[in-house]
């Protein structure tokens, strides 16, 4: 008998099979609005898996959200995994979600970074970047958001190989960047571009190559503390509301600046709750309520989304 | 398999933007293959840094010359990871 996908243990860590194995399940389980696309192979040739959540139509406005672009933060992948589940489990009873997608597609890359997440599995837990091979260097691997057309090349970015935010030797040269960025292109309809990292709770929008305000400032800075609000209001997790550069640091060839930069308005990276002990090596305990929380606030967006074409 | 018996991740937190640059001096120093989980930004965010056992009394001696406040966060990450671990088997049972 077909394992429901109840069966899956959304409150602990999965090997990058088990987690392909319930996108599988989700696809099968949820079968009217929820079906599984690849939209390229990573350096290694392991697939890149995308859900598609949606009611129909064609080529309606879609919302991009993504996780584990830096391999080593589990908990991000986690969360996606339970917020596919959620999206799907909630059509048809939570009327936001419902009128969300009876009016628009979300796309979900629960592993933007594969051959890291493997590596982190087999090998090295601590391994943040790609897998790909550097020539010249013995060092392995580039810095996935460090990777993209932003500013590419500016500071907060390494040009050493062997740093953990190693640039990479020209934009978009890291096939996972690639690829999400020409199906980005393709698409051609997408309003929001949302990126789960962890950890430190911040919510930021752009910029991170430069430190001068988007043009939709205002609009974006009310959204993401309207959002943080929502975060707080179930386990009092509080999240710093901000642009990258004036809320860490100034950071080249970051994926919201790519995406802003495209025209893509509502632009933001979560970078999700530690419980101020372990960093990115979350319980799994901590799992659910990460979900949980990080599901308000991305929910508080994607109805801004819905409610503000553009 | 790499493991990290004896490293350890310190939480620093720096009063003033002198602190943080001494910091990202520190982060530069290549052969101590310091891993910073949260970078030295600004004094507002606290720095988490994975030190390598066998750098753990040098950088401790660093900040502490330098009067720069921290805590340590994870005594041995190696007993972390093998909980992580332990928890992930016992769940997939």
């Amino acid at each position: 008998k077909e394992r429901s996908s109840n069966s899956f243990n959304y409150g602990t860590y999965h090997s990058l099979d088990s987690i392909y194995a319930e996108l599988d399940h989700l696809a099968s389980e949820y079968s009217n609005i929820v079906s599984k696309l690849q939209i390229g192979k990573s350096y290694e040739k392991r697939p890149l898996y995308v859900l598609k959540f949606s009611t129909g139509g064609s080529n309606r406005p879609a919302i991009w959200i993504d996780a584990g672009i830096h391999s080593r933060e589990w908990v991000t992948q986690a969360s996606a995994v339970w917020i596919a589940k959620k999206i799907a489990s909630d059509y048809g009873k939570d009327l936001s979600i419902t009128s969300l997608l009876n009016k628009m597609d979300i796309f979900l890359l629960p592993v933007t970074n594969p051959d890291g997440y493997v590596f982190t599995h087999t090998t090295n837990r601590m391994w943040r970047k790609t897998r790909s091979k550097n020539q010249g260097s013995p060092c392995v691997g580039v810095d996935p958001n460090r990777n993209w057309d932003a500013g590419f090349g500016g500071p907060g970015a390494s040009s050493n190989p062997c740093s953990d935010s190693y640039r990479g030797p020209s934009a978009n040269s890291e096939v996972e960047v690639k690829s999400v960025v020409n199906f980005i292109k393709n698409h051609g309809n997408i309003q929001a571009f949302l990126t789960f990292h962890s950890y430190s709770q911040l919510l930021m929008y752009p910029y991170g190559y430069k430190c001068t305000e988007p043009a939709d400032y205002a609009e974006l800075d009310a959204l993401g503390r309207a959002a943080a609000s929502s975060i707080r209001s179930l386990y009092g997790t509080t999240f710093t509301v901000g642009s990258i550069c004036s809320t860490i640091y100034q950071a080249s060839g970051g994926s919201i600046d790519w995406s802003y930069d495209y025209g893509i308005k509502y632009s933001f990276a979560f970078e999700l709750r530690d419980t101020g002990r372990y960093g990115f090596l979350l319980p799994a305990s901590q799992i659910i309520p990460t979900a949980e929380e990080t599901w308000l606030g991305l929910k508080k967006i994607m109805e801004h989304v819905r409610d503000n074409p553009y | 398999l790499e493991t990290f018996v004896g490293d350890q991740v310190l939480r620093i937190k720096t009063r003033n933007e002198e602190e943080v640059k001494k910091l990202q001096l520190l982060e530069s120093l290549e052969h101590l293959e310091l891993d910073f989980w949260i970078n030295p930004s600004t004094p507002a965010l606290p720095v988490d840094v994975r030190i390598p056992a066998n750098s753990v009394q040098a950088v401790k001696a660093f900040l502490e010359s330098h009067g720069i406040e921290y805590s340590i966060l994870i005594e041995d990450l190696q007993v972390v990871l093998d909980k992580e671990k332990q928890d992930m088997a016992c769940s997939q049972q």
